[in-house]
């Protein structure tokens, strides 16, 4: 131990323990957490040391092994799917896994599917026999749902939606998992049914043969190219031409078309975002809040072993962290950290409670529900970039290497600020709710 | 709002959503803080942030007011006030961030220890976001400039008493060196050691020259 960081934890004011249980939710959550986390560091194929060094089909291909590593590891040792034990397992490879789309475009339809499509889909996704993707953004249009071009327009005579890309700005652009690996996209279009356009509705289009993987017909499809971050998802690019898919791929828990063509509507128009304030909640508490967690944590370990200049001529080189200057820069990102994460449990305990009538359809508390979660996402994940550069920057030179970890935090973090929903977006929407309000 | 403005002294019809509950509570024209100790007051800074937060929501609403008034149609309105109704909205949210911190930490009475050490972050994270906002808390004199030299004072002296506990305010998050993955980072603090380690594994210093030094300064040295 370096004793410039052992002098730290000589006496210390609180129970460092006692907090981490707090943290976890109690201390059966940090046991388990911990032996989860040792399992995953003692296989080599989880580990993490050389990603600094990889390519981007490297990154690709060590995600999609260690996802597959982690399934068969669940299944060897009982851990069921959305188990606390997966997600430990997924916080320690610090979530570097393949197929994080694919639990968006499953939750999806577990949010917007009835029941019988819960019923078929559900275990082909459980089990991997399909890929699946999210297909909201398109190359010219983003957060705003109304705002999307893809048509699918239903065929009564053969009882089929023909899903389409009218032009160039509808290509659907920036999924994850879609540009080498899913076979299906769940696919955000402008249903069009009875002669009229009905708005925005989740359509389930297959996209690759489950043979031998090449596109289907009407398909174009491939990767976006070289991204700031995430080269370990493959983010890209559909274009669906005409594709002809059955009645029963529109997902129907809010709203439906009957074989006739006749629209029938079981929800609110906000019915649709649903999975998205599903999967903001995931972000902020799976993946935002713990890179500043990293963050603070690297910058301030480095800033007790740095020593740099003298706090007075005659005292030897001080810690940059007894410079108030050193502390201004890292404790408001250290007490973020803390703050949003109880945020975060909070919108978590909202959420769960609200989820189960909306499920029922008690739309009461839906609009509170997406403004919290519209807005919290906007501003935690705002703040914790501008928190992890300021970190960053903190370790000087140093911070500018990848070998610090810092690099790849804050490039992870900020595509946060526009992925599910961008954030100016995001801000206003629930302006809207407090004019209301 | 918008009722109580069509009836003034009526209060709105069934109750507000729990977030934006304060909307409709009392509100106080100046902060009471009269020394740099009275910023470490949970309910002061709290009310603080509801105050700025309610009087740029209000704001904002009577700017769409106004330009609606004068002819504009609802979108153009909408979208002359965007920028107001997103500083309406930050507030808003500060104001729910430091409300819910602080609730959480009145469920820790048990730990006294660690409900201080977390108070002290929780305080810095309020007393920042007024500092950094200054401006939304002078704006209607809820805050004096005096008064944002108490808070200043008050959060320059919560640095050191951080600062002690820093190091295990980070442990405490329990991220193990394998999953932080850095050189700078790791629990027994031997940076230097990882980071000269770690840059002699990079794949540039399996070679002995460089790819393509030769091919493209030999013709130049030839000539």
């Amino acid at each position: 131990m370096h004793p410039d960081i052992e002098s730290e934890r000589h006496s210390p004011s609180f129970n460092v323990e006692e907090l981490t249980n707090i943290l976890d939710g109690d201390a059966e959550n940090t046991a388990l957490r911990r032996k989860v986390e040792s399992i995953i560091h003692g296989e080599p194929e989880l580990s993490l040391k050389d990603n600094y060094f990889m390519t981007q089909n490297e990154r690709y291909e060590a995600a999609v092994k260690k996802k597959f590593h982690i399934l068969m590891l669940a299944q060897r040792l009982g851990w069921s799917d959305g188990s606390r034990e997966l997600q430990y397992a997924s916080r320690s490879v610090s979530g570097d896994l393949g197929f994080v789309i694919h639990h968006v475009f499953q939750k999806t339809i577990r949010s917007l599917g009835s029941e019988e499509q819960i019923a078929k889909w559900d275990p082909l996704c459980s089990k991997f026999q399909i890929l699946g993707t999210y297909a909201q953004t398109e190359m010219g249009h983003g957060t705003y749902l109304q705002g999307l071009e893809t048509e699918a327009t239903y065929d009564a005579a053969t009882q089929e939606f023909v899903v389409h890309s009218p032009t160039m700005t509808a290509i659907k652009w920036w999924p994850g998992d879609l540009g080498r690996s899913a076979t299906h996209a769940l696919v955000q279009a402008q249903l069009i049914c009875s002669g009229a356009r009905q708005g925005m509705h989740a359509f389930i289009v297959p996209i690759r043969s489950l043979d031998d993987h090449s596109p289907l017909p009407g398909i174009t499809i491939g990767d976006i190219g070289p991204k700031m971050d995430f080269e370990h998802t493959d983010n890209g690019f559909l274009k669906l031409d005409h594709v002809r898919i059955p009645r029963e791929n529109m997902l129907n828990r809010f709203a439906k078309v009957l074989p006739d063509g006749a629209y029938v509507k079981l929800g609110v128009p906000k019915s649709n975002y649903l999975s998205m304030v599903v999967v903001r909640v995931d972000i902020l508490l799976g993946e935002v809040v713990p890179l500043l967690q990293k963050a603070c944590i690297i910058a301030i370990r480095y800033s007790v072993i740095r020593r740099q200049s003298r706090l007075r001529p005659s005292d030897p080189e001080a810690k940059v962290l007894d410079y108030q200057t050193q502390q201004q820069k890292l404790f408001p990102p250290l007490a973020m950290a803390y703050a949003f994460h109880f945020v975060g449990n909070h919108l978590l305990e909202f959420f769960h409670r609200s989820y189960s009538f909306i499920l029922n359809k008690d739309f009461t508390l839906l609009p509170e529900l997406h403004a919290l979660s519209a807005g919290l996402k906007a501003m935690l994940s705002d703040f914790c970039t501008q928190a992890v550069e300021q970190c960053r920057r903190a370790c000087g030179g140093h911070g500018y290497s990848k070998l610090s970890g810092l690099p790849s935090l804050l490039t992870r973090v900020t595509a946060s600020c526009t992925y599910e929903g961008e954030n100016t977006v995001l801000y206003l929407q629930t302006a809207r709710f407090l004019i209301k309000s | 709002y918008l009722n109580t403005q069509k009836c003034p002294g009526s209060t709105p019809k069934g109750s507000l959503p729990q977030s934006v509950a304060y909307l409709t509570a009392p509100d106080l024209a100046r902060c009471p803080a009269q020394t740099a100790a009275d910023f470490l007051r949970p309910e002061l800074y709290t009310t603080a942030w509801a105050h700025v937060a309610v009087r740029l929501i209000k704001d904002s609403v009577h700017h769409l007011q106004t330009l609606r008034q004068a002819g504009a149609d609802e979108h153009d309105a909408w979208n002359q006030t965007t920028v107001i109704h997103i500083q309406a909205t930050k507030a808003h949210l500060h104001y729910v961030t430091v409300k819910i911190f602080t609730e959480a930490l009145e469920k820790l009475e048990s730990q006294p220890e660690i409900q201080q050490v977390l108070r002290r972050l929780c305080d810095l994270y309020a007393l920042h976001g007024i500092l950094t906002n200054a401006g939304d808390f002078l704006h209607d004199g809820f805050l004096s400039g005096a008064q944002i030299d108490m808070a200043r004072k008050a959060y320059l002296d919560l640095l050191p008493l951080i600062r002690k506990d820093a190091i295990l305010l980070t442990d405490a998050f329990d991220f193990t060196d394998q999953c932080l993955n850095s050189a700078l980072g790791c629990y027994d603090g031997h940076a230097y050691e990882r980071l000269f380690q770690w840059a002699q594994r990079s794949p540039t210093n399996t070679q002995i020259s460089p790819c393509g030094l030769k091919r493209h300064t030999r013709p130049l040295m030839l000539k």
